[in-house]
């Protein structure tokens, strides 16, 4: 717990007359071994905890009663400002169909997080085309199509075909059906894969999305930051799925993700059922990654 | 990695540095750095190469465990495959399956991922790739009625390897937990014996919860080995360190992409060699 180890920083220190800034040092190290075991990334949390300086400095922490505790609540209030200061609400384009694309590494719940998308749409008076464009996993067009039936909503797929031709094709058929929003679901790639990223980037071009989703696995660890800024760097990541947190997971990749992309994280998957999809709590993941 | 600099308490901070954003977690990185100054002033090492080769064989010691292998002896050889949602269980299956379809061995795959859809037909994709066997079960069906048939139908046919794909999990959920424990014994009851591997598939970029994973799965289900997967992207899978400390068992193979031939036995050497690439 961060404020029971500061308040033990503190409560030695303050034997010692009066507190310098190296007391603060000491305690902001502490803070950032509290982030980085919770799988926030080195170059995140050592820029988070600068920017917390400033504001402990500011402060005058050390004339406070209690500055472990004021500099747990700097830190506190600064997660929630970062994580929560962002437009979280997606954005349409006027002339339908809006499009959203659901981008990121493998395995990280895009095909479900897409169900969870078009199921909360709908209870909000939005009908959605579900394009299958991920041609490479096998059954993963079965897999949308299967969510699809389960929300009756219907499934744009061409099997094994071009996803740039898919996607653009996909809007067209939303078009003539009369359906207000396309959510495209790409197949898992890594940021570094040339091809596959170019590939994104062209679907990108064909369909001028509204919204490029980030989709991110809660307990994905260092790595966060240099993989969503590949994906923010080549496409322009326009808000950010945070997945399975019905686990146990600290979940400091949020921290990782927002310090390269500033994209608000706009949901939050908490779960394998197509409902499981809640909008996000900037507070309740600050306390969590806090610990 | 290379290189030969005096020893200076910037280079501890870098060698720590390092390890962090390689995922192998702060108390770790502080036991190898602080073991490591220990030494280096007991040695009176006096450049940065003899910290890097002394960390290079202490790592690769500690990470050289019997039993890297697939222990394949028993007839047929029951391998459990379980993990949290998305590590990459279903494909591991088939590129093992591959492998032993090439050896010439009977392969049977048993779709007891019974919930996700589409699961058991991404199975059987890799069924048909391999020239593997599968036994799926009716849709909603209960996982451990599929492993039941699946390892009645293995022995019967003289399958020599009888895989269990399994849903993925998170391992904070108790009933998923049971329901995986009912599997586990199941097994053991039907072969008279525990499964000849039970084999925890981790995704290689996660961070530190993989260790948590590897307590509870641990607990539910005694693993036999660890694979890691998606070690192809920029993560470098740092938190096995701690996985191979927590549960004493070997990473057996890592998986390096989603083709049936990216999958590679575990080399300590090669996990030590990319960390300083
Ligand atoms: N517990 C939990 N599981 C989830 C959540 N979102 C997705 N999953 C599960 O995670 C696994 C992977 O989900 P997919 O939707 O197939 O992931 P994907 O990103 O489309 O995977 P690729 O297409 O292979 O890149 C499945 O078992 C899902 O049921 C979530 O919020 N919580
Ligand atoms: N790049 C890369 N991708 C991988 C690797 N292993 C699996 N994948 C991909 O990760 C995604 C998830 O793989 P699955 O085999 O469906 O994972 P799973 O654990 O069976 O997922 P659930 O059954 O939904 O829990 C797929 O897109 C795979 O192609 C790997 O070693 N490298
Ligand atoms: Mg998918
Ligand atoms: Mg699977």
């Amino acid at each position: 717990q961060l404020s029971d180890r500061l308040g033990a920083i503190f409560a030695r220190l303050s034997g010692r007359g009066k507190l310098g800034e190296s007391d603060v040092n000491e305690a902001l190290r502490e803070v950032r071994v509290a982030l980085l075991e919770a799988d926030v990334s080195l170059s995140a949390a050592k820029s988070f905890v600068a920017s917390v300086k400033e504001k402990a400095l500011g402060a005058n922490v050390l004339e406070s009663l209690s500055p472990g505790q004021t500099i747990v609540k700097i830190v506190y209030d600064e997660l929630v400002a970062l994580l929560g200061g962002a437009q979280a609400r997606l954005q349409f384009s006027d002339t339908p169909p809006s499009v959203i694309m659901l981008v990121g590494l493998q395995g990280s719940g895009k095909t479900t997080q897409a169900a969870k998308l078009a199921l909360r749409l709908k209870e909000q008076g939005r009908r959605s085309l579900l394009v299958a464009a991920d041609v490479y996993r096998p059954a993963a067009i079965h897999q949308l199509q299967v969510l699809g039936s389960q929300i009756e909503l219907p499934v744009f797929e061409r099997g094994a075909g071009d996803p740039v031709a898919i996607a653009r094709d996909g809007v067209s058929e939303a078009r003539r059906l009369g359906l207000s929003t396309v959510i495209i679901d790409t197949a898992g790639r890594l940021q570094i894969d040339e091809a596959l990223m170019d590939e994104l980037a062209r679907i990108k071009g064909a369909v001028s999305p509204t919204e490029i989703l980030f989709v991110a696995d809660a307990m994905t660890g260092q790595e966060a930051t240099g993989v969503a800024s590949g994906f923010h760097e080549r496409l322009g990541i326009t808000g950010v799925i945070l997945t399975k947190m019905d686990g146990d997971t600290r979940g400091g990749a949020a921290l990782s993700i927002y310090s390269v992309t500033g994209a608000p994280i706009k949901f939050v998957g908490v779960g394998e059922k197509i409902t499981a999809l809640e909008p996000f709590h900037p507070d309740r993941l600050a306390s969590r990654i806090l610990g | 990695g290379r290189e030969k600099r005096p020893i200076t308490a910037e280079f501890w901070e870098e060698l720590e540095d390092l390890l962090i954003v390689a995922d192998f977690g702060v108390p770790t990185t502080q036991k190898i750095v602080s073991g490591l100054k220990t030494v280096a002033k007991q040695e009176a090492w006096s450049t940065t190469d003899q910290a890097v080769a002394r960390f290079r064989k202490d790592v690769e010691r500690f990470l050289t465990l019997p039993g890297a292998e697939l222990n394949l002896t028993s007839s047929p050889a029951v391998v459990l495959v379980v993990g949290v949602n998305g590590a990459g269980k279903t494909t591991t299956i088939g590129k093992m399956a591959q492998s032993l379809r090439e050896r010439g061995k009977r392969v049977l795959l048993v779709a007891a991922d019974t919930f996700r859809a589409a699961a058991s037909e991404q199975l059987a994709i890799w069924a048909q790739r391999t020239g593997s066997e599968i036994v799926r079960g009716a849709e909603g069906a209960d996982p451990a009625s599929v492993v039941f048939d699946g390892v009645r139908a293995g022995v019967s046919r003289g399958a020599d390897v009888i895989f269990i794909d399994t849903a993925g999990r998170l391992h904070n959920k108790a009933n998923l937990m049971a329901e995986l424990k009912k599997m586990y014994r199941i097994i053991e009851r039907e072969m008279g014996a525990p499964p000849a591997e039970t084999l925890l598939v981790v995704d290689g970029t996660s961070g530190q919860n993989a260790i948590s994973q590897a307590k509870l799965f641990n607990e539910t289900a005694a693993l036999t080995g660890i694979v890691i997967t998606k070690l192809d992207s920029t993560a470098k899978g740092g938190v096995l360190v701690a996985l191979v400390d927590e549960l004493e068992v070997p990473i057996k193979f890592v998986g390096l992409g989603e083709s049936a031939d990216a999958l590679r036995p575990f080399v300590p050497a090669e996990f030590i060699d990319a960390l300083f690439e």
